[in-house]
Order: C-alpha cells, then structure tokens, then sequence
C-alpha cells in the first residue's frame, strides 16, 4: 500500500431500497479508527459487485452499465437527512469482483463533526445508464456483496489510508534562526506595516500593522505506491490548513462627505495553521461542505 | 502576504474599486466609538486566541 498507515473497516448494511434507483445504506463505526495525530490521506469505499443471475439475459453492450453513484448521508439535528455526493462511476452489468470509489472528502467531512460522532453513513445508489424512456432496467442486475447471503468476504470495505504527523506533517511554528531553505513545513511569523504603505495611511485606522503567518518549507513525500496512486493528486505541498479573520477599522466615506470608522472582518487573512497537503486533495473543512 | 492582497481584500469588502483618497486626521484614534473599540478588541482577540481556546 502506499500509505504508511492502512487500515480496513468493515462496513454495516442498514438499509436497502428497490425503486427508479436501488439504494443501500452502509454505517462504519470509524470513532477511534482513525489515530491522533495522523492525516487522511485516502478513503476508499470497496464493494465486492456480485456476478449477474445465469439466468439474466445479456443486453446490448450500450445498455449494459449503471451508474453507481456514492453519498455522503448525514442526520441534522433537526431529525432531517441530508446527502452530499462523493463519487459516481459507471459499472459493467455483468462484470463482478471489488469496485472501488473514492470516499475521502466523506470521510474528511465526517471528521470534522463534534464527537461524539455517529458512524460514517454512505448511500450508495445504482441508477441506469443511459437515463431517457427507452434505457433498459439493466441496473436492477447490479449487486453489491452487502445485498446477499455471502459471508463477511464480500462485506463493504472501507480503507484508511494515513500518514503520521510525527514524520510526514507540518511542524509548527519555524525556527526563526533556521534558514527557510530545506526546512520542514512550518509557520513563519510576518510583519506587514500598514502605516508604511500610502494607501493604507489615512484610511486603515486600526491596527497600524499586521502580524501575519505564511506557510514555507518543503514537505515529506509518501512512499512511491505499489497500487495505482488517487487520480489528480500531485506532490505534498505546505499550505494554509486553518485559517482566521482578522479584524481592521478603516474610515469609510459617509454621506455628506464625512469620513466614519467602519469595523471589518477581513477573511481567511490569517494563517492559525500550516500543513502538508496533495495537490488536489481536500483539507479540513467544516462540517457542512 | 503582502500589501496588495490585504488592499484587494479591503476593497472587496467595501465593494470599491480603489483606495479612497481621504484627507489626514490629527487624532485618528480618539474618533473611534467606544463600543466600536470593545468589538474590535474581541475580535481580535477571537483571531489571535481561538483555537487555543478551543483546544
């Protein structure tokens, strides 16, 4: 594998549904799961896809693929559900064997939820393909290994894959006696003074400077994978992870000519925290995406 | 982060397309309302404190 740290959880089927689109719904207790001071590097869901009946005709090539469509279900606390889509792929009808799509943004979602936290639920739903009136109800032959009677082999998978902190994250606050070349990912302290720039001058009122982080350094690479790595990620870079407002008073003109201070919140102007994160890869979000 | 893009971002929060040019003021500080003050004094300290807070 080509995370330092793999771990596999086993999925529960709660609920199954039969309609336009066959739905399941799958629960993974992840609480504890996941270890401190480690990074998500990947989620992938892995269902074993069952081969069709003997007794299923085989259709035209054209009809003959669904679309497996993967969501991220959450239970607000109003009692409401609501999903957010996290991968969609068409399958062959008739192929069989595991199928896997990607769950990290799921599962990234997930972590950022209050504990305690509920187990990670994701819907997944097999729609036809193509969608019009003459599509044939080929999907109906796609099925999961959490449908049947199979043993635990077939079960829905969900793998972690991790990275340690310790040995692959950003390292805090930079060394200011260290050179920045070939440092690790840090946070490096800035000065930027407002009262030196004309423009701010006479119209930032408070503060007169800014004391104001970046992100500098390299960061460590995983080991090359031995299975194909995610699609569209690039190299591990030292980016902002967590951000803040920072507040400023500038005089603003009124009506009447008549410049009055005005209070702002200027957004995501401060760097709290630097991490190390793939190109392409989700950071950190708030619960709800 | 530089001067441009805290300009740019002051800009858009005020929805202009530069830099007001606004005459001096001798005692700049003393023509900020109290509660203005207080609220900038919690939010700043919301941006500096926070997560530690959390933690």
């Amino acid at each position: 594998r080509f995370s330092q740290s793999f771990r596999e959880v086993a999925g529960r089927l709660l609920a199954s549904e039969a309609s336009e689109a066959s739905a399941l719904v799958l629960a993974f207790g992840l609480e504890r799961r996941l270890p401190a001071g480690s990074e998500l590097v990947r989620a992938a869901l892995r269902l074993f896809q069952r081969p069709p009946p003997p007794a299923a005709p085989r259709r035209p090539e054209r009809s003959a693929r669904a679309q497996v469509t993967v969501e991220w279900l959450r239970v607000l606390p109003d009692g409401s559900r609501r999903a957010w889509l996290v991968d969609s792929r068409l399958v062959n009808v008739h192929d069989s064997g595991w199928k896997a799509f990607d769950v990290t943004d799921a599962v990234t979602f997930w972590r950022q939820l209050s504990p305690p936290r509920p187990p990670l639920l994701l819907r997944v739903s097999v729609r036809r393909e193509p969608l019009g009136p003459g599509a044939a109800g080929a999907h109906r032959l796609v099925r999961f290994g959490a449908q049947g009677p199979e043993g635990a082999e077939a079960a829905p998978r969900l793998e972690l894959h991790t990275l340690d902190l310790e040995a692959y994250g950003a390292q805090g606050d930079c060394r200011p006696e260290a050179p920045a070349e070939g440092a690790r990912c840090c946070r490096r302290e800035s000065y930027l003074d407002l009262q030196g720039l004309r423009w701010a001058a006479h119209w930032v009122l408070e503060p007169p400077g800014l004391l104001l982080h970046e992100c500098a350094g390299a960061c460590r690479q995983p080991p090359a994978p031995r299975a194909p790595p995610a699609p569209f990620l690039g190299p591990r870079r030292c980016v902002a992870a967590e951000t803040g407002p920072v507040p400023v008073i500038v005089r603003a003109a009124a009506e009447g000519g008549e410049a009055r201070p005005r209070l702002l919140s200027l957004p995501d102007l401060r760097v709290r925290r630097c991490g190390c994160a793939a190109d392409g890869a989700p950071l950190p979000r708030p619960a709800a995406p | 982060l530089t001067g441009e893009q805290v300009l740019h971002s002051l800009l858009e929060q005020l929805q202009l397309s530069q830099a007001p040019v606004l005459p001096g003021a001798g005692a700049q500080g003393a023509a900020i309302p109290a509660p203005m003050r207080a609220q900038y004094v919690a939010l700043l300290h919301r941006s500096h404190g926070g997560r530690s807070r959390e933690k």
